[in-house]
């Protein structure tokens, strides 16, 4: 594995979005995850349409039949990938453009640009986090958001972050090598995890966090996608 | 105990907040240009303002690596920033995964 490892260099990421007043961070998890696949596929950077699946997925989790995807009351990625494999797929940003609050599915199966061929989650272990990001692209990721209310910049690394209160999807893009940390003293890795809340928030839209203790959940909730041809 | 002298204000107008508070929350708002129809609510947020300002020196506190102070959400309590601004459900994880198989163990030595 290279000492760190970014795809945004590499073309793999799209611009930050903006969900808005809508929990709907699971469909730009999603979104984030399939763009990278599908770039690694094919060369091409495509953004996808977070509002069909905000409108139109009402996928359950296998194990817990009451979490179920439901546009701005939140969802998970895993359902997302399973309603895509089903409907056929996804369509662009441009043509099901965003609006932050759910209306009517007017998703047209002749609009999809990418289709969703599998997925898998990842184990806990971070090593295997960093191996499938590096082999497989962006990284749909969840955690517990309680810092990133005040969160303006630097390595997070709290002492204290409850790894079950997992409440917030996001995209791992990659993982630094040196980022400061005076309580673990001296440079610790972290992780560089794209949020859907503007270029304004955090690091330009992009929030560090320490790698390598399971900080705030962030290893519980991994998973991987592979597109297919459209 | 003066009968000639009633309480006319809420509790909201009590509200204790450390000097220079309001000052900032006027600059919070300029910042983020946030607007709130009535005084009531004005009071409110500037008292869930004054809240987040000691919750963020916490975090900075238990998180000394990281930069924490006002953001775009300080004006939020941490029920409603969870409410409006996440949104991920339980399950997904890898124990509950029946969908896919977990990815096989890749090597990682060196």
């Amino acid at each position: 594995l290279p000492e760190s490892f970014d795809w945004r260099e590499k073309g793999a990421v799209t611009y930050v979005k903006m969900q808005g007043t809508c929990g709907s961070c699971w469909a730009f998890s999603t979104t984030g995850a399939i763009e990278g696949a599908n770039f690694i596929r094919t060369g091409k950077l495509l953004s996808l349409s977070e509002q069909q699946l905000v409108d139109c997925d009402n996928m359950c989790d296998v194990k817990e039949k009451d979490s179920c995807d439901s546009g701005c009351e939140g969802g998970l990625m895993t359902n997302a990938y399973n309603y895509l494999m089903r409907a056929g797929g996804l369509e662009e940003e441009k043509a099901y453009p965003y609006t932050s609050k759910k209306g009517e599915c007017k998703f047209k199966e002749d609009k999809v640009a990418v289709k969703v061929a599998n997925f898998t989650t990842i184990p806990l272990d971070e090593n295997q986090i960093a191996a499938n990001l590096v082999h497989n692209g962006p990284l749909a990721v969840g955690l517990n958001a309680v810092f990133m209310q005040t969160y303006i910049g630097g390595v997070s690394c709290p002492l204290i972050c409850s790894k079950r209160a997992v409440n917030h999807g996001v995209l791992l893009v990659g993982y630094g090598s040196k980022g400061f940390s005076i309580l673990r003293l001296g440079y610790r890795p972290y992780w560089i995890i794209k949020n859907s809340w503007g270029e304004k928030w955090g690091e330009n839209g992009y929030y560090h966090l320490c790698r390598g203790h399971g900080m705030c959940g962030m290893n519980t909730m991994v998973s991987a996608v592979a597109t297919a041809t459209s | 105990d003066d009968l000639k002298i009633h309480q006319v204000t809420d509790h909201g107008g009590n509200l204790k907040l450390p000097l220079g508070t309001e000052q900032q929350f006027k600059s919070f708002i300029q910042k983020y240009g946030k607007e709130y129809s009535t005084r009531e609510e004005y009071v409110h947020r500037l008292g869930v303002f004054g809240k987040n300002l000691v919750r963020a020196a916490e975090h900075q506190v238990l998180d000394p690596t990281a930069v924490h102070g006002v953001t775009s959400f300080s004006d939020l309590t941490e029920e409603e920033f969870e409410g409006m601004f996440t949104g991920l459900k339980s399950g997904g994880g890898v124990a509950s995964n029946e969908v896919s198989e977990t990815a096989p163990y890749l090597d990682v030595k060196e």
